[in-house]
């Protein structure tokens, strides 16, 4: 087996950290379950951020995977409004 | 249309804005023509009546501001974060603010701030994000022609659901706002239908679903979302295998795309491809590998041209029932697949077998598009 390249590595926790901040922006993606005890503040449950990408997709008519496939990243990277899509 | 939780909306229809402060990008006269257009699109289809003030505190206090910016939403910089508004609400309610480190601009070269604004706005009054592609309510921005701008059905249904429609007496009626495409409407019929690297793209007005094969959904997206310098609609479309790129033919010309990128040097015109000048519009194009040939169907004829020889064939045009047993005189889309081609007219599609010269099957189109 061949090592992942470094830049790819790079890549998936470039597109990790878009991803949450922007579930984070405009899924409400922190998970608000009382019990939920994290010792770093930002540290998402890998199954929250699916659920959320879920939601997001959902929201796009984008096929459901809860993976961020190359047609999420692609929404994800657009210009768009600040407001969230799943209003609180 | 999505409204917000409590369906939020103002309880009057005497609506002031103020407009606190300027872009640079734009004159002020320019902000003033766009916030004023942008408020218009609203005020036009309900009761909403809209009053400009100059000091004191308004409805919609309207502000450029970058980074954080004194609401506790702070923007991001250029691109990503466009603007934002609050639902209707005493105090920050109803206050729309555009992030001042984009590019804000009257054409397309930037931002378009009415676009922009009229989104906002539609915060602003009580409308959440749509999940409809063509609406204006869609989260993402897209350029459109802003001489050419209509609300879609979307978004008047969703604002006349918050306050009714305008009781003014229009002269002369409006235009039926324009409705986005549905995949299991019985009378769908494509504009245009060609592959693109594995997937297949299916043209309808403004839009085109989006199909990988191995998957049973299709993504609707507006085709200027994707390529913003092609027209918003087409006639015709195929992948020109050997060059790698798609060609997206509009009345007379076409433009070669590459992924996402519009080739230079386009748009071309036609005549380049040998087809005559009284032709004014290309019903549909396909590419058939085997033979290296691309067919041009327009009304009840067609153009063969020779992609190795970079030249029409002799003898064209043809008749389409002459040559195409079972293919009705005129065709929508078409495009070849494994040594066969798909034609489409109106809601039936024809699958002809290129080698045994016959139509094996009709079908109906919506199952491309997951219906």
């Amino acid at each position: 087996s061949s090592a992942v390249p470094l830049s790819e590595i790079e890549k998936n926790e470039e597109d990790w950290q878009l991803a949450q901040t922007y579930l984070n922006r405009f899924y409400k993606l922190k998970d608000s379950s009382a019990g939920f005890a994290s010792k770093n503040r930002n540290y998402v449950s890998k199954s929250s951020l699916s659920n959320k990408i879920k939601k997001m997709q959902e929201f796009f008519g984008l096929e459901i995977t809860g993976n961020l496939d190359s047609a999420t990243m692609g929404i994800m990277e657009k210009p768009r409004c600040g407001v969230p899509d799943v209003a609180e | 249309y999505n409204h917000f939780p409590g369906t939020i909306k103002w309880k009057k229809d005497k609506i002031t804005y103020r407009i606190l402060n300027y872009t640079p990008d734009i004159s002020s006269t320019d902000v003033d023509t766009a916030i004023w257009r942008a408020l218009k699109i609203w005020s036009d289809i309900t009761p909403l009546k809209f009053t400009r003030i100059f000091e004191g505190e308004a409805d919609i206090m309207i502000s450029f501001g970058a980074r954080e910016h004194g609401d506790n939403y702070p923007f991001d910089g250029a691109n990503g974060l466009l603007a934002h508004a609050f639902p209707p609400a005493a105090g920050i309610g109803g206050d729309t603010h555009f992030d001042e480190d984009e590019t804000w601009t009257m054409g397309s070269n930037g931002y378009n701030l009415f676009l922009v604004a009229a989104h906002e706005f539609g915060h602003a009054l009580g409308l959440a994000h749509s999940r409809d592609p063509g609406a204006l309510m869609f989260p993402t921005y897209t350029f459109a022609s802003v001489n050419e701008f209509r609300l879609s059905q979307d978004d008047v249904s969703g604002i006349q659901a918050l306050y009714g429609a305008s009781n003014e007496i229009k002269p002369n009626p409006r235009p039926q706002p324009p409705k986005t495409p549905e995949k299991c409407d019985p009378y769908l019929s494509f504009d245009a239908v060609a592959g693109l690297r594995g997937e297949m793209l299916f043209f309808k007005d403004r839009f085109f679903w989006r199909r990988h094969p191995q998957m049973p959904e299709a993504q609707l997206t507006l085709i200027n979302s994707f390529w913003p310098k092609i027209p918003a609609k087409i006639d015709a479309a195929y992948e020109n295998f050997e060059r790698d790129f798609l060609v997206v033919i509009q009345g007379n010309k076409y433009w070669a795309v590459n992924g996402y990128d519009v080739m230079p040097g386009y748009p071309k015109n036609i005549r380049r491809f040998g087809i005559p000048s009284s032709v004014r519009k290309i019903d549909a194009a396909v590419h058939i590998r085997t033979t290296s040939k691309t067919l041009f169907f327009a009304g009840d004829q067609y153009w063969s041209f020779d992609e190795t020889k970079r030249a029409m064939d002799e003898g064209y045009p043809h008749l389409i029932t002459d040559d195409w047993p079972g293919i009705p005189a005129r065709v929508d889309a078409a495009f070849e697949q494994h040594g066969y081609i798909y034609f489409f007219r109106g809601p039936a599609q024809f699958l002809y077998n290129i080698r045994e010269q016959r139509v094996l099957q009709i079908d109906r189109i919506n199952q491309w598009v997951g219906c």
